[in-house]
């Protein structure tokens, strides 16, 4: 039985709007559901098999999407002979950005490397008290100037430390940004032409929707970043946004945030998100 | 000879009905792409179109209009109803005013603005910090406020939100607008949630304002309606709209809460906050 055009449609715009629903972005999800409509041309099912047909092609087109070479985040601090490790942590206005840093901190503390954290976050109300209140509960060694200073110093300076103390990783943590604002764009730029991190962690929220795209693209330009953490996963997140990113930037994401605590991070596992997404 | 004309003119009216009819599915489809991708929920959007196709199908387009152009006016009131018909905020002249919302969808940022905005207007401010979780916070919001001269209640070493809030009370005094500043919390952590009733129990507050990011997906009506069902939501208030987002998600929280937008968030600075403006709101969600 040739494929029912109909009834193929009628499938295809189902399973779009499933995409939809978990918050991948439209045109993302369009992408999908056309390259699936093209994969699947000239072949045959019976009528009863043509939702798990597209499902499992579906199923397939995500998996693709995600998977990405990703080396663990403890491989890659010891590739590198010459230490310190710098992390840099960007990423829109209030994603998460500060408690991630301390929680990759203590994960990796937990694994025998030793911390060091960058307050460039030198422009919010309270940003550097935050940032100061979790390297005292984690007993992690904070490089901080006045509110207002230069946020590439403050790198610089914690990467000193780092390298003078024999310290295994520096997290650098940013202030917020909108993927619109050009300075702080620049700003950015600046900060990572300093401080030449080995690793640039995007942080982004695994609620949001179609401005996930436009983040990924105008941040990666800026900055290239290497992977991305999605925080909140734990707020009945699809996590689509996972999708939207990996699809544009063709970066891994190496973590989802799962709450507030210092222990709620844990490894993006694809299968976790296929199941949100089809169920 | 009659009869030849009148079939001829019967065949263009009827083809030019269909044409019609494919015309404005072809907008209705633009409109759903435009909608989908400012984050408007999915179903909301079916649920949308569908009116506006059957609007712009029955009735005649008005002299001067287009059917194209009818149709996206058709949307456009469709849009206004829905945002609770764009009626002007009578700013309250003394109100409590509580503030909840998701995590870091910028709380404490628009207590300060609020802050600003009703002292500007000659009314006396308090402020009362009281989220005991997040390191830090009750500096947060002392920092931002500090040009304002605006005491800020609160307790830095309190694990008890509810307490601080009944402590303030006591010490607020002649307040026209006191603003209560809230921990961010989701539908999912019930004890933060018992909480946030709880601390409305006693605050009793007049206004209890929905902060949302604008760049909230698909889980905004959901989050909505649960904040909704335990405190009952009267204002939302849509942040970092100086981002791409277009605020879709907006339209679902309204949708959920029965409660009209009133404030926009335009940026970091304590300035950056405005009235909201529905037209504005709905051509810049049309793209
Ligand atoms: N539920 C939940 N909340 C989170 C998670 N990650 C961060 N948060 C909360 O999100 C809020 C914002 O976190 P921050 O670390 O201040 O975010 P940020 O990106 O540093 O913010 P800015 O520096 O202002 O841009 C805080 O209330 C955090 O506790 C998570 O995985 N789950
Ligand atoms: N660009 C921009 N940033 C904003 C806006 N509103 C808030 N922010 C920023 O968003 C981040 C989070 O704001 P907060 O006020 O800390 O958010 P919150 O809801 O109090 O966060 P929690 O208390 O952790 O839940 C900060 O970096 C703010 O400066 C806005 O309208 N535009
Ligand atoms: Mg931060
Ligand atoms: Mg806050």
């Amino acid at each position: 039985v040739v494929l029912d055009e109909r009834k193929l449609e009628e499938l295809l715009s189902e399973f779009e709007i499933a995409l939809l629903e978990s918050d991948i972005a439209f045109d993302v999800a369009e992408k999908i559901i056309s390259d699936l409509k093209q994969n699947l041309y000239g072949k045959k099912f019976k009528r009863s098999e043509l939702e798990a047909a597209i499902k499992a092609s579906l199923e397939q087109s995500l998996r693709e999407i995600l998977d990405l070479p990703s080396v663990s985040l403890e491989e890659m601090i010891r590739r590198k002979k010459e230490k310190p490790f710098v992390i840099l942590f960007v990423g829109i206005n209030g994603t998460g950005k500060t408690t991630t840093i301390a929680k990759v901190a203590k994960r990796l503390m937990g694994r025998g490397f030793t911390c060091v954290f960058a307050a460039s976050d030198t422009y919010r109300a309270g940003a550097i008290e935050q940032l100061e209140r979790h390297a005292e509960k984690l007993g992690v060694k904070l490089i901080k100037h006045a509110r207002g200073a230069d946020p590439a110093a403050v790198a610089y300076d914690a990467i000193e430390h780092a390298r003078a103390k024999g310290k295994d990783v520096v997290l650098i943590d940013t202030a917020g940004r909108m993927e619109t604002n050009v300075n702080l764009l620049e700003e950015m730029k600046k900060i990572a032409r300093v401080a030449k991190p080995d690793l640039v962690i995007f942080v982004g929220d695994a609620l949001t929707g179609n401005a996930a795209v436009e983040q990924a693209e105008r941040f990666n330009s800026a900055v290239s970043i290497d992977g991305i953490i999605l925080t909140k996963a734990d707020a009945d997140a699809k996590g689509g946004a996972a999708i939207s990113i990996a699809h544009t930037i063709r970066k891994p994401v190496l973590f989802l945030g799962t709450g507030q605590s210092y222990d709620d991070l844990v490894e993006f596992s694809a299968d976790w998100l296929i199941r949100e997404i089809l169920g | 000879k009659l009869g030849e004309s009148l079939s001829g003119v019967i065949r263009k009216i009827t083809l030019a009905g269909m044409v019609d009819e494919k015309l404005v599915r072809e907008v209705v489809r633009d409109i759903q792409r435009a909608l989908l991708s400012a984050d408007v929920n999915v179903k909301l959007v079916m649920e949308l179109s569908k009116k506006v196709e059957s609007r712009a199908l029955k009735e005649k387009p008005p002299a001067g209009l287009s059917r194209k152009e009818h149709t996206i006016r058709v949307l456009y009131e469709e849009l206004v109803n829905l945002l609770g018909g764009g009626e002007a905020y009578a700013l309250p002249q003394k109100a409590r005013i509580m503030l909840v919302g998701l995590q870091g969808s910028g709380k404490t940022t628009t207590v300060a603005k609020l802050a600003k905005y009703f002292q500007k207007r000659g009314l006396r401010v308090s402020i009362i910090a009281a989220d005991t979780y997040r390191p830090a916070a009750y500096e947060q919001l002392s920092q931002l406020v500090e040009p304002l001269h605006i005491k800020v209640f609160g307790s830095p070493e309190s694990k008890d939100a509810v307490e601080v809030v009944r402590e303030a009370l006591t010490q607020v005094g002649k307040s026209d607008i006191i603003l209560l500043d809230t921990a961010g919390r989701h539908k999912s952590e019930e004890e933060l949630f018992r909480e946030m009733v709880a601390l409305a129990e006693v605050f009793k507050p007049d206004e209890k304002f929905l902060v949302i990011d604008s760049n909230l997906g698909q889980q905004a009506g959901t989050q909505a309606k649960a904040f909704n069902e335990h405190i009952g939501i009267t204002g939302v208030v849509l942040t970092k709209l100086d981002g791409s987002a277009r605020g879709g998600g907006a339209l679902s929280a309204v949708a959920a809460t029965g409660a009209p937008i009133r404030f926009v968030g335009t940026g970091e600075g304590i300035d950056a906050l405005e009235p909201f403006d529905a037209e504005r709101f709905i051509s810049r969600l049309l793209g």
